[in-house]
């Protein structure tokens, strides 16, 4: 088994399916059809194959799936991710890693011929979802593709019998990254051939933590996440909420920061709540900023000269915002991140450039869903949280140090460890 | 049938399965370096290896089945591991 790097920091998880099947037999009457009952029953076996032999414990929340910590989809196509499915055969499914939004969600391709693991067999015919659901639940909970011969977390579909039992490669790395269940061998272990509800009663679901008390309107410099970042005129910028802070070339900050966007940069909009990502466009100079699903191109800060929106880059019209945008060192060309995707774009035509958007793994140790990324001096910098990330251009991966708190590197706060932030591998 | 299996590594859609599923480097894509037919067939072995296949780094009939085979979208080989081939040795 392999570890992927990411796990859940709680025991109880929660998991719905939010986009069902197009086609269910509740309503076609199709018998090759799936029952949209037996779909959850599907699911909730999947839970159950690593919930008994982990500490893990799930509970389906099926009124309000789009609360859960795992989020179930049936899409076709392009569906807003890096991983667009491609009809019957070939993909099938995919899922992400733990993390916050879209991570820990589960994505199946609407168009393969979905049947109970009973029914299945494992052939582009007859696509357990059972089995498909087990090991995508797999990715979900932190474990990679693994290349033992008759592992859940092999990549390529395999058959399995129909009495299932979870394979020791895959028992050994969830119990790694969750550790043991204590009845673990005096469980019996779920069985998929009968059309009975198996499902073992189990503790609710530690309730979500409160909501945080809502913040204050100005950020506080040296505890706080960062919308944007960017070097303007050789200075840094680091915008959070209405406000931003100004670096110098000497990297000290500025007094009397952090100041209102709108007091430097009085021709964005009135209402403005915050900035999602900003960049200087390298060939005039000009700053770029990107609010929601608009964008605005402004020459210094008094100046407004265009606004326009996403999908008139060439992006899609569906997306909501963009994380981050900067001008890497290694090419000198605009990229544009969003959730677990990013562009390259084209200012000469101001259009994302063709076979874009790729998947953001590309920028191997780089989270999904960053807040911003920026270049300074050569280098490139990620940040999500109260983290940043030091990218090497020339291995395409992090830097081994990475990632490390923003406030004491960026903005010279006392280096206290974040105990909400522990360092990743 | 070794002209047809040359004419097939360097088919473009082998290349992007290759890619797609982490047994070519993806960072190539955006540094744009070229690929040698040893580095390919070094990526269809690592494909094989996973796919339980006998590891010959040809487009052989299983090889072909295997491409074929249903399988999850994310790929196998971390990003950067494995098929490092852009390292380079400077003579």
């Amino acid at each position: 088994f392999v570890k992927q790097g990411k796990k859940w920091d709680k025991l109880n998880l929660t998991w719905g399916v939010r986009r069902y099947p197009t086609k269910m037999r509740d309503s076609t009457g199709d018998p090759e059809h799936m029952y949209r009952w037996e779909i959850q029953r599907e699911f909730r076996l999947a839970t159950e194959v690593w919930g008994r032999v982990s500490r893990l414990e799930f509970t389906e929340l099926e009124s309000k799936p789009e609360e859960a910590d795992i989020i179930i989809d049936f899409n076709t196509g392009y569906h807003g991710d890096g991983y667009p499915f491609d009809g019957q055969g070939r993909t099938l499914a995919h899922a992400f890693y733990p993390g916050h939004g879209i991570g820990g969600d589960m994505h199946f391709d609407d168009d393969e011929p979905w049947v109970q693991h009973q029914d299945s067999d494992n052939t582009w015919e007859r696509v357990s979802l059972f089995i498909t659901a087990a090991h995508e639940l797999g990715h979900a909970l932190g474990l990679y593709h693994s290349d033992v011969e008759g592992s859940l977390m092999s990549p390529y579909l395999i058959r399995f019998p129909s009495s299932f039992r979870l394979p020791q490669d895959d028992v050994r790395g969830i119990q790694e990254l969750y550790g043991v269940d204590e009845k673990y061998k005096e469980d019996p272990w779920p069985s998929t051939s009968t059309t009975t509800t198996t499902t073992t009663p189990r503790p609710a679901a530690t309730p979500r933590p409160p909501p945080r008390p809502p913040k204050s309107d100005k950020p506080d410099t040296c505890n706080t996440e960062y919308d944007a970042i960017s070097v303007i005129r050789r200075e840094i910028y680091i915008f959070k909420g209405k406000y931003f802070w100004r670096v110098d070339a000497q990297g000290n900050l500025l007094p009397n920061y952090p100041a209102k966007i709108n007091r430097f940069w009085s021709k964005l909009p009135k209402n403005l709540t915050h900035i999602d990502a900003v960049y200087e466009r390298m060939t005039d100079g000009k700053i770029v900023f990107f609010i929601g699903n608009k964008y605005y191109v402004c020459r210094g800060n008094q100046e407004l000269l265009k606004v326009g929106r996403l999908k008139n880059l060439g992006l899609p019209a569906t997306l909501k915002k963009i994380d981050a945008a900067f001008v890497w060192g290694y090419n000198g060309r605009t990229y544009l991140f969003a959730e677990t995707m990013y562009w390259r774009f084209d200012e000469a035509i101001q259009h994302v450039e063709l076979d874009y958007p790729r998947a953001m793994d590309m920028w191997r140790g780089v989270p999904y869903n960053i807040d911003s990324a920026f270049k300074h001096n050569g280098t490139t910098y990620f940040f999500q949280g109260k983290m940043f990330w030091e990218f090497d251009d020339f291995r395409m991966r992090v830097k081994p140090k990475s990632p490390a708190l923003s406030a004491p590197f960026w903005l010279g706060c006392p280096n206290i460890k974040n105990p909400y932030y522990p360092k990743t591998t | 049938s070794g002209d047809r299996d040359k004419r097939d590594i360097i088919d473009d859609r082998v290349q992007w399965y290759l890619m797609q599923y982490g047994y070519l480097p993806a960072s190539d894509m955006e540094t744009g370096n070229l690929r040698t037919e040893r580095q390919l067939r070094e990526a269809i072995k690592t494909m094989q290896r996973f796919g339980h296949i006998p590891m010959t780094g040809e487009l052989d009939a299983a090889t072909r089945r295997l491409l074929r085979t249903p399988r999850c979208s994310l790929p196998d080989v971390m990003p950067g591991e494995g098929n490092d081939f852009r390292i380079r040795v400077r003579r």
